[in-house]
C-alpha cells in the first residue's frame, strides 16, 4: 500500500501499474544482469 | 521551479536516468552518456522551450497561454537562481558527456548540437521570441 | 523566516504561527509522484489522441477541426488526468444541512471516476469536518430555521428588485443597521453574495493611478476585483510585513511606473484568516504600516467574523483594536452564520457612496428576506441580545475545539499549518496519491474532509483542512481524532519532526 501512495501508483488504473510493474521489473533485471558482467 | 527539492529531484532523475541506460547489457559507456545527455536535451527541450501555457487553469485570464514554461518561470524575470541552475546543468552534462566519450568526433558533433538547442532559447534576448 | 513576530509590543497576546517545512525526502517522492503521474498523462493522451482509447471529454468534431480550437488542450491536461482520478473525493452530494454530522448520497463509478452512479443508499450521521459552519448556525431546527421560516411566510422566498429600486426592504435596512452595530462602524451595506462583494466593490474604490497591494495568497474574488478595478497591482509575500512595507516605500519613494507621479490612492488588501493557510493577518503590524505610510486599508474577513474575537466580532476584536482604523471592513454571513452574503462597514459617507457607485448595489438583486432574518438572528445571538448566552457559549466552545484538535493534530505527529486559534487547520499530506486515499478512508470511517491539491496549493504541500465547529462536541472530536490518528498511520502521514 505504501508503495502504491509513494510512487502514486494508487491513481493509476490496473493495466497503467502493470505497465509500470513490469517497466520496473525489467529495468532492475537489466540493472543486476549488467552489473553481474561488469563486476 | 525553486521550491524545496525541485533541484535535487531533477537532478535524481537525471541520475536514475544515466542508470537504466548503464544497465542495458548492449551499449557501450560512450553511448550511454551521449544518450543521457540527448534524452535529458530532449526532454528539456519539450518541456521547458515548446509546450505552452499550463496544466491546468490560472486566474490569470490567459495571459500564460502564449509563454513556454522557461517564460513563465518566476514571473518572466531574468538570471534568477534556477534559471541559473537550468542553465548550467546541461553545461556540465555536456562536459561530462565529452569527457567519457573521449573527444570522438562524432559524439561531440552530435553532443554540441544538443547542447546549443538547449541553451541558444534560454538566451535573455530570445525571451518571448517567436 | 517570516513567522517571527517582529513588533511584539504592537500585539495584545502571543502571536504563534508554524509553517513546518516539508522534508526533503517527502519533497522528492512527490515530485516522483507527479513525474510518473505525467508520463502516464502523456501516454493516455497519446492514446485518446490516435483513438486506440475512447475520448470521454468535450472535443471539436471533425468538421470543426480548421476553426480556431474552441478548448486548450494542454489547460486540461491535470483535470483529465490527475483530477479525474481521484475527483470522488469531491462534490459529494448532501442530503441535509452540513451541520456537525451530514449525510451523504452514497455515490459509485464503475469506469475511473469518468461518471457517477447513485447507489440509492445514504451514508448517514457522518461526522462533518470539511464545511465552514464555524459557530454551527448551519441547522434546519432552533431559533434562526423558526424565524426564518416566518419571514418566509410574510415577505416570500425571494426580491425581485435592486436596493436602488424596489427590492429595498425594511428588514435589509434592519440588518445592516444590526450589522454596523455589530462591527463597530458607522454604518454598513450588505449584498446577497460573499465573492461579489469583493469583486464588485473594488472597482468601485480604486481605480487608474491608483496601487493595490494584495497579499499573495488572496482569495479569488479579491483578485477578480482588483482586476477588474484596473488599478496597479503589486503582490507581497503572504503576511510578511516586511514585504509590505518594502512595496509600500518603493510605491512612495518612485511613485507610478514612466511618471512618477504620486499614486492617487494606495489600498492595502489582506484577510482575517486565509483558509487554506489556517493562519492570520498580523493586522496590529499592517495598521501601524497603514497609518505611517497614508494607505487605506481593506479587511477581508470572510471566515474571521464570528469565529475570532472574544466577542465574535473578528480579527479586529481578536487583537483588541479600534474598527475605525480598518478604513473597510468585509466579511461574509456564509461561514459563521449559516447564511449568504457579504457586507462592507465603514464610515458613512463610504457606505453612502458604494450605495450608489457599486455594481452590486445597482444592478444586483437584494438579498432575500429568509437569508436576512437568518443572518438577523444569529448575529443577535452572537451579541447576547437574545437574552440568552447561546452566543456566547458558541464561541466558547468554538476556541476550546480549535484549541483542542489542533494541539491534539499536533500530539500524534502530523504537521498542522497556520495559527494556534485558527479554526481552520490545514493538515499537510504532500504526495498526490494520498489525497484521494486520505478522503476515501477517512469516509469509510465515516468522516467527511476537505482535501485540496496542486494547483490550489503549491505542488508540494497538498493538504487536507479540517474546519472546527462549535456545533462539534468533545466526543465528535475525539472519534474524528481517532479516525485521523487510525489513517495517519495507515498512510504514514506522520511526517513531523517535533513529534
Amino acid at each position: 500500500y505504501q508503495y502504491l501512495l509513494v510512487t502514486a501508483l494508487y491513481m493509476l488504473e490496473p493495466w497503467e501499474r502493470t505497465i509500470f510493474n513490469s517497466l520496473l521489473v525489467s529495468v532492475a533485471a537489466m540493472a543486476v544482469y549488467t552489473g553481474y558482467v561488469f563486476i | 521551479m525553486s521550491s524545496r527539492g525541485m533541484w535535487l529531484s531533477y537532478l535524481l532523475c537525471i541520475g536514475l536516468l544515466h542508470v537504466i541506460l548503464l544497465s542495458i547489457p548492449i551499449v557501450s559507456v560512450p553511448v550511454v552518456w551521449t544518450l543521457t545527455n540527448l534524452i535529458h536535451n530532449l526532454c528539456m527541450y519539450l518541456l521547458l522551450h515548446t509546450v505552452k501555457g499550463t496544466p491546468f487553469e490560472t486566474p490569470d485570464q490567459g495571459k500564460a497561454r502564449l509563454l513556454t514554461h522557461w517564460e513563465q518561470m518566476d514571473y518572466g524575470l531574468q538570471f534568477t537562481a534556477s534559471r541559473k541552475f537550468l542553465t548550467i546543468t546541461p553545461i556540465i552534462l555536456y562536459i561530462l558527456t565529452s569527457f567519457y566519450t573521449k573527444y570522438d568526433r562524432a559524439h561531440f558533433v552530435v553532443n554540441t548540437v544538443s547542447l546549443l538547442v538547449v541553451l541558444i532559447p534560454k538566451l535573455p534576448q530570445l525571451h518571448g521570441v517567436r | 523566516n517570516h513567522n517571527v513576530v517582529r513588533n511584539p509590543s504592537l500585539y495584545n497576546k502571543p502571536f504563534v504561527e508554524s509553517y513546518e517545512e516539508t522534508p526533503l525526502l517527502v519533497a522528492v517522492l512527490t515530485y516522483m509522484g507527479y513525474g510518473i503521474l505525467t508520463i502516464f498523462g502523456y501516454l493516455r493522451d497519446f492514446m485518446r489522441h490516435w483513438n486506440i482509447e475512447k475520448c470521454s471529454v468535450a472535443r471539436e468534431r471533425d468538421e470543426q477541426k480548421d476553426f480556431v480550437p474552441l478548448y486548450q488542450d494542454f489547460e486540461n491536461f491535470y483535470t483529465r488526468n490527475l483530477y479525474t482520478r481521484i475527483r470522488d473525493n469531491w462534490n459529494r452530494p448532501l442530503c441535509g444541512v452540513p451541520g456537525s454530522k451530514m449525510d451523504i448520497v452514497e455515490q459509485v463509478s464503475h469506469d475511473y471516476n469518468r461518471t457517477f452512479q447513485n447507489t440509492g443508499k445514504i451514508m448517514r450521521d457522518v461526522i462533518n469536518m470539511g464545511s465552514y459552519n464555524y459557530l454551527g448556525f448551519a441547522e434546519n431546527v432552533g431559533q434562526c430555521a423558526d424565524a426564518a421560516i416566518q419571514v418566509t411566510e410574510k415577505y416570500g422566498s425571494g426580491v425581485c428588485g435592486t436596493r436602488c429600486e424596489m427590492g429595498n426592504l425594511d428588514i435589509h435596512q434592519e440588518m445592516e443597521e444590526l450589522v454596523a452595530r455589530f462591527l463597530g462602524v458607522e454604518s454598513a451595506l450588505t449584498f446577497g453574495m460573499g465573492f461579489a462583494t469583493n469583486s464588485m466593490n473594488i472597482p468601485a474604490l480604486a481605480g487608474k493611478g491608483c496601487l493595490i497591494l494584495s497579499d499573495e495568497l488572496n482569495h479569488a474574488s479579491l483578485v477578480l476585483g482588483a482586476r477588474l478595478s484596473g488599478s496597479t497591482i503589486r503582490v507581497f509575500k503572504h503576511n510578511n510585513m516586511v514585504s509590505l512595507e518594502k512595496l509600500l516605500r518603493d510605491a512612495i519613494v518612485h511613485g507610478q511606473p514612466r511618471t512618477h507621479r504620486p499614486w492617487k490612492k494606495l489600498l492595502i488588501v489582506v484577510e482575517g484568516i486565509y483558509s487554506m493557510e489556517g493562519s492570520i493577518v498580523r493586522l496590529p503590524e499592517v495598521i501601524a504600516l497603514k497609518k505611517r505610510y497614508k494607505a487605506f486599508l481593506y479587511l477581508d474577513e470572510a471566515h474571521s467574523i464570528g469565529a475570532l474575537g472574544p466577542n465574535g466580532k473578528g480579527v479586529v476584536d481578536y487583537f483588541g483594536l479600534d474598527p475605525k482604523d480598518v478604513d473597510i471592513m468585509m466579511g461574509t454571513f456564509t461561514k459563521s452564520f449559516g447564511a449568504a452574503g457579504g457586507y462592507i462597514g465603514g464610515k458613512r459617507e463610504l457606505i453612502q457612496y458604494l450605495r450608489s457607485h457599486s455594481h452590486s448595489a445597482v444592478y444586483a438583486t437584494s438579498m432575500p428576506p429568509p437569508v436576512a432574518q437568518q443572518i438577523i438572528t444569529s448575529m443577535t445571538t452572537i451579541m447576547g441580545e437574545d437574552g440568552t448566552s447561546l452566543g456566547a457559549d458558541r464561541l466558547r466552545q468554538l476556541s476550546e475545539n480549535t484549541t483542542y484538535f489542533r494541539r491534539k493534530l499536533r500530539e500524534m505527529g502530523f504537521i498542522i499549518y497556520g495559527n494556534d486559534d485558527s479554526p481552520v487547520v490545514p493538515m499537510m499530506l504532500y504526495m498526490p496519491a494520498k489525497i484521494g486515499a486520505f478522503g476515501r478512508e477517512m469516509l469509510k470511517r465515516n468522516i467527511g474532509t476537505v482535501v485540496v491539491g496542486f494547483p490550489a496549493t503549491p505542488i508540494i504541500e497538498s493538504r487536507a483542512r479540517f474546519c472546527v465547529s462549535a456545533a462539534h462536541t468533545r466526543e465528535t472530536l475525539d472519534v474524528a481524532l481517532k479516525a485521523i490518528g487510525e489513517v495517519g498511520d495507515l498512510l504514514q502521514l506522520k511526517y513531523s519532526r517535533h513529534q
